[in-house]
């Protein structure tokens, strides 16, 4: 199974067009490799995206650099994936029992 | 009756083995039909639920069609035992039945819900092969003959929103589509997708509004309200333009654009906290709230038949 340690998800909040471009163009780079969970539609919207650990600083220094504003939904996402397979893990155990 | 724990996410082959628990246990009222295979050759199951005279106006309802969106699929499963089990108890449920029938697909991209569960959690799209890319899979929310490769839709293979070659490329879509041309009569079309909390009719290819807005946009935010009745849960109504971003080849565009009036795509919980990876806790109160808003909806077209 594909793990994601140091995985973040940021969400992200543009305040116009300008900063909706610049996260389209954040999309086009594949070499990041980023996930967007909410794309970039209108400023009114928040675009959540998954980073890989090698994409995190690059991402948030073009953010900063940017003036866009942004907050860090989850942290680490193996952490959550970790907690999700021992539920079921412990779900398939009491059926058993 | 089944030990299944509709509390907590299932393996693709556990939820099989429930869709025939549920056909055993509740004969009278469902079974289970085949519509097709997966890329990967899994079968694609549908219940129906049918009181058995004739051939009725008939409800569609998917889930998992995005295959990381688990609390879907999880949440049709509850659907369905509930469903099952309130026939006869409920007399909402009992009419609805008596007057129409409802298919439910619960696993729509088998082959991503599996690889979800074996190899990569954060999959969203199909398994298929794409000729002269290294990169595997379709956005099969973007694969309808509704706008097809328009706006909101990426013709990069690895992109997660790939429309695919051509439109109903995908096994998966296409047996829906058949199925539902088929059938010929069916009513409604809903879809279950999440996160975002969302309530949306067409157009997602366009943002022209349909020629039904205000009607739907009235259900929407009838089903709106009785989501929000049972634990505050908030949603927002539109069309998918106007709600969210262009995106073309969705599945609820091409229903209506084929007849189908009462499509609805619902965005399940939550906003942001958890997105894809909503813990199970909030398996059942997800589905609980979603099932009353579907009810407004299916009542709306037990009553308002066009």
């Amino acid at each position: 199974l594909e793990t994601f340690v140091g995985h973040q998800v940021l969400r992200i909040k543009t305040r116009n067009e300008e900063q909706l471009k610049k996260l389209r163009f954040l999309e086009t780079l594949d070499h990041l490799e980023l996930d967007f969970w909410l794309n970039p539609s209108t400023p009114a919207l928040p675009v959540d995206v998954r980073i890989p650990a090698h994409s995190l600083q690059a991402v948030k220094i073009f953010l900063e650099s940017h003036g866009i504003e942004y907050s860090i939904l989850i942290e680490d996402l193996q952490v959550i994936l970790d907690r999700e397979k021992q539920d079921i893990v412990a779900s398939q155990q009491m059926e058993r029992s | 009756s089944s030990t299944f724990n509709y509390g907590t996410y299932h393996s693709l082959a556990s939820i099989y083995q429930e869709l025939d628990n549920l056909a055993s246990e509740y004969g009278n009222i469902v079974s289970k039909i085949q519509i097709g295979e997966s890329y990967e050759k899994r079968p694609l199951y549908v219940l129906k639920f049918s009181t058995g005279r004739g051939n009725r106006p008939a409800i569609w309802l998917d889930a998992g069609i995005h295959s990381r969106e688990w609390v879907t699929q999880a949440s049709a499963m509850w659907i369905a035992k509930k469903i099952a089990s309130d026939y006869g108890n409920d007399p909402s449920i009992t009419s609805l039945l008596n007057n129409l029938d409802i298919f439910l697909l619960p696993v729509a991209n088998p082959d991503g819900y599996e690889f979800t569960h074996t190899t990569n959690r954060m999959w969203r799209k199909t398994r298929s092969k794409n000729s002269g890319s290294l990169c595997i899979g379709v956005d099969p929310n973007r694969n309808w003959d509704a706008g097809f490769g328009g706006p909101g839709a990426s013709s990069n293979p690895c992109s997660d929103s790939y429309h695919g070659p051509r439109a109903n490329s995908e096994v998966e879509v296409k047996s829906v589509v058949d199925f539902i041309k088929n059938h010929g009569n069916i009513q409604a079309f809903l879809t279950l997708h999440s996160y975002s909390q969302l309530l949306m009719y067409p157009y997602g290819y366009k943002c022209t509004p349909p020629a039904d807005n205000a009607e739907l946009n009235t259900i929407g935010k009838a089903a709106a309200n009785s989501i929000r009745s049972l634990y505050g849960t908030t949603y927002t109504v539109g069309s998918i333009c106007s709600t969210i971003y262009q995106a073309s080849g969705g599945s609820i565009d091409w229903s209506y654009d084929y007849g189908i009036k009462y499509s609805f795509a619902f965005e399940l919980r939550d906003t942001g906290r958890y997105g894809f990876l909503l813990p199970a806790a909030q398996i059942i109160p997800t589905a609980e709230e979603t099932w009353l808003g579907l009810k407004t909806i299916m009542e709306y077209v037990r009553d308002n038949p066009y």
